[in-house]
């Protein structure tokens, strides 16, 4: 999956991929003060392409530990899960689910919010391809506000960047591939080569998506990331980052 | 496609000389509407004049809107009339040898329409029947029954059945109800929203044994299937006009139950029917979910408390509960009024002290298999005395065994608190019947269901509130929509499911549906209309019989006749009159519903009213004589003017 990291202080956007196995769980957000989870499982395309399998969110999970719920949205169905008890909305619904505060609003074949207490939000999208596609299957995009009020201890692939990292850019020349300049960037006391990229936001546009301008960091962030990708990886949808 | 058995030159005439030339059932649903004809063409070939008679078993809740018949050439018409107006008609020009009839019978959600006529030798005769009926969904299926009795070898005989659902088909099948012998005759040709199914017995194969002359084709051809519920929770369909909402989400987890099972130990248990129930209660208990609470009330003259209060549907309780069913002797009278008195106390109880989880769901089912003859005696009081007592969110649910309970009593009983009634048949199948409508009920998954449209674009919304949604059951909403003036329909549907409250909006195109449909040379284009007005009907019948003053049910009684005369429907203010094209000969075809405390002729619910002693003399079954030299005569006024009031 693709990640797009704005930070709204410096006014840039950076991205990154994380290439991994189907199957892996990667943390997201973790905030034990807000008792706030977000994973997500990947899922893998059919065929493997230029020998390399690309992979996609096909599961998101979110656990609201003061609430006591999980909610999972799969490319499937959106389900809520209060103990042993679950109800769940397909995509084919438009409609809402309401438990202790907390609003999942699914727009049918679209979207689904998270709303809690009115006020944090997260939004995912859900990518359908055709039916029989040879190679892609549906996958899932996850929207998450810089307004939501995370706790200072917030970590996760995502969730680190809540406290905004101070980057510097500078040094931009030509790259190897015409019209994608490189510049160096400096970040949390590394030095990396990045890449001028165009990634998408599909909130506006589902099929065509929003050109976003990013910075992209390679080696699935490496540098741009406290520690190593695989760091984030969890061994179920509701767990907590381990650190 | 399947290949037709052409007349295969079989010899098909019995020893009565009377040919069954060709005997049809066909049956397109479009939508949960069946539409159904039956079709006959029959010749006494005697020289002698004999009775032909058809006589079509009709599944009860079906409503009859046709019969037209041909006696050499001549075509009798029908239409649908008042019913006093139908009488007195009738009354004045009789048909000659000739009667019909609609009767009640004891079989399984069934009643029969018969005619039958006196005609001379070489007369050539087709009947045809069609009706129309609603289909519901239980325990995750539709099922379609075409009951079949030809009553002889036919040289064609042929079941046609269409399915046109817009949902989409998820599966077919014909469970072999006719018996081994007719294994891998019927065919099926499914596609995603229609499919075909066809049965046409050659005469060979029609034949009891390889040199019988009696047919084994007797008893019901029936179809299973359900529509595609793997994406949406309901389906919004609108057409010309009307809308109709079909519910019945999945993927939910069931509410936990309180449920207390208040059973009959009178003397007259006592035998098969207790032992029935006995077995019938262990599976019961033995399917109870660990989050659901229990108790179980046996009466006869007293009433005794297994547990005085809902204890939790553990292993040992059920155990417990199951040794103590076993332990009971029948004997004594029927108090059903204590019983139900105390059954809701036990459950007020629990409500007031906090002990029901909020998103439960409440319940009584009362078995029961006669009449109250201890204590309150009354049963428009115990009625009274139930629902002063019953708190609003409990549902009374009453099974009646055998023909002794007064079933239009519990039905009553049932529908006036939020449940549903079944009559049980004392047999060796009580046990199956029971465990079969315990099973409709014991999966609440929504409770205090709400379905809205915007005002002023709907009219005429059939019920929109409903306590809870079963799973394995579909509810139904059905209403006028102005198609004109509105592209979209929207729908907010409201509910409460075990852990969250759930809203769920629709919007439909109200032209979306039109392509499809127009499209379809077998689609109904009234499905929608007439499927409104079925329901609506039933509503109708059912408010009327809960009507609280003569002046209501009056006012109901009007609307239903006008609604029966609009839709040309038999239901129990309507009569059929059947006319020669002179119209000097008339026949009668009556509802048998005239009982004064019957309850929801036709009705979507399950079960069927007792039998009844309001048959007309001239509507009896005919005695299968060999040759009936006599004439049939109609019926006197005096026996026609007898029913029918508030």
């Amino acid at each position: 999956p693709h990640f797009i990291i704005n930070l709204p202080r410096q006014q840039k956007n950076i991205c990154f991929n994380i290439d991994s196995e189907p199957g892996t769980i990667l943390n997201l957000i973790s905030d034990a003060a807000s008792g706030i989870v977000v994973n997500g499982q990947l899922v893998g395309a059919k065929k493997r392409v230029n020998n390399k399998l690309s992979t996609y969110f096909g599961k998101i999970g979110f656990y609201f530990e003061d609430r006591r719920l999980k909610v999972e949205v799969s490319t499937d169905a959106i389900t809520l899960k209060d103990g042993l008890s679950s109800t769940s909305l397909s995509w084919s619904d438009t409609g809402s689910l309401i438990r202790r505060r907390l609003r999942i609003s699914v727009a049918k074949e679209s979207n689904v919010t998270l709303t809690v207490d009115g006020d944090s939000s997260f939004m995912v999208l859900l990518h359908r391809v055709w039916k029989k596609h040879p190679a892609h299957v549906d996958f899932l995009g996850l929207y998450i506000p810089p307004t939501n009020n995370f706790s200072a201890a917030a970590h996760g692939l995502i969730g680190q960047f809540m406290r905004e990292p101070d980057v510097r850019v500078y040094n931009e020349r030509p790259g190897r591939v015409p019209g994608k300049s490189e510049a160096t960037m400096d970040v949390k006391g590394h030095k990396l080569t990045v890449t001028r990229g165009l990634q998408k936001d599909y909130r506006l546009d589902r099929v065509f998506g929003t050109n976003v301008q990013c910075w992209f960091v390679h080696n699935n962030g490496k540098g741009f990331l406290d520690g190593s990708y695989s760091d984030y990886f969890v061994p179920t949808l509701y767990s907590y980052l381990k650190r | 496609s399947t290949p037709s058995n052409d007349d295969s030159g079989e010899s098909v005439t019995g020893e009565d000389n009377i040919i069954l030339h060709s005997y049809k059932v066909k049956s397109t649903i479009t939508s949960r509407l069946a539409n159904t004809m039956v079709q006959s063409r029959v010749e006494n070939g005697a020289r002698h004049p004999q009775n032909l008679v058809f006589d079509v078993q009709i599944p009860k809740g079906a409503f009859i809107h046709n019969f037209t018949m041909n006696v050499n050439g001549i075509t009798f018409t029908s239409s649908v009339k008042e019913k006093s107006s139908a009488r007195s008609q009738y009354a004045q020009a009789r048909a000659k040898g000739k009667a019909a009839g609609i009767l009640r019978s004891n079989d399984l959600d069934m009643e029969n329409f018969k005619a039958e006529l006196n005609v001379p030798g070489g007369t050539k005769v087709q009947f045809e029947i069609h009706y129309q009926q609603p289909i519901r969904r239980k325990l995750s299926t539709y099922e379609h029954v075409v009951p079949l009795q030809p009553g002889r070898l036919a040289k064609q005989l042929e079941v046609d059945i269409r399915i046109i659902e817009p949902q989409g088909i998820n599966f077919v099948h014909i469970p072999n109800a006719l018996g081994e012998h007719f294994a891998g005759i019927a065919t099926i040709s499914k596609g995603e929203k229609k499919a075909h199914i066809s049965f046409k017995p050659t005469v060979a194969q029609q034949r009891k044994c390889s040199n019988c002359s009696l047919t084994a084709v007797e008893g019901n051809f029936v179809v299973t299937y359900d529509v595609n519920r793997d994406r949406k929770a309901g389906e919004l369909e609108i057409f010309n006009g009307y809308f109709i909402h079909y519910f019945a989400p999945e993927n939910l987890d069931p509410l936990p139950k309180n449920i207390l099972f208040v059973i009959d130990v009178s003397g007259s248990m006592w035998g098969l029917k207790m032992r029935q129930t006995v077995e019938a209660m262990k599976t019961i208990l033995g399917d109870l979910r660990s989050d659901d609470k229990f108790s179980i009330l046996d009466f006869n003259h007293n009433v005794r408390c297994w547990r005085d209060s809902l204890v939790e549907a553990s292993r040992m309780q059920t155990d417990a509960a199951k040794k103590y069913i076993e332990g009971i002797h029948p004997n004594g009278g029927t108090n059903i009024n204590d019983a139900l008195l105390r059954a809701i106390f036990i459950l007020n109880e629990a409500n007031k002290f906090g002990m029901l989880d909020p998103n439960s769901v409440s319940m009584i089912v009362l078995v029961s298999d006669g009449d109250p003859t201890v204590g309150e005696l009354k049963l428009p009081t115990i009625q009274k005395n139930v629902k002063k007592h019953i708190q609003d969110d409990i549902s009374l649910f009453c099974l009646g065994i055998g023909f002794d309970v007064d079933y239009d009593f519990l039905k009553r009983l049932a529908h006036e608190n939020n449940g549903m009634a079944q009559r049980i048949f004392g047999n060796q199948e009580t046990s199956s019947q029971m465990k079969k409508f315990y099973n409709q009920v014991s999966t609440p998954l929504l409770k205090k269901l709400e379905f809205n449209y915007p005002q002023g674009l709907v009219s005429d919304v059939t019920h929109n509130t409903f306590q809870n949604y079963f799973g394995g059951s579909e509810i139904v909403v059905a209403g006028k929509v102005d198609t004109v003036n509105v592209q979209h329909l929207q729908s907010v549907i409201t509910a409460t499911a075990s852990n969250a409250q759930l809203v769920l909006e629709t919007l439909e195109d109200v032209e979306g549906l039109d392509e499809f449909l127009n499209n379809d040379i077998h689609a109904d284009p009234k499905f929608t209309e007439k499927l409104w007005a079925y329901i609506t009907i039933n509503q109708l019948m059912a408010e009327r019989n809960l009507a609280p003053t003569a002046a209501l049910k009056r006012n109901i009684t009007k609307s239903i006749l006008q609604m029966s005369l609009d839709h040309h429907i038999v239901t129990p203010y309507t009569a059929m009159l059947i006319e020669s094209p002179d119209g000097e000969e008339l026949m009668l075809a009556d509802s048998p519903q005239d009982r004064k405390r019957a309850c929801c002729p036709g009705v979507l619910t399950i079960g069927q009213p007792k039998p009844d002693n309001s048959i007309p003399s001239w509507a009896k079954t005919t005695p299968k004589t060999k040759d009936t030299l006599s004439l049939l005569m109609g019926p006197t006024a005096a026996a026609v003017h007898e029913v029918d009031n508030d």
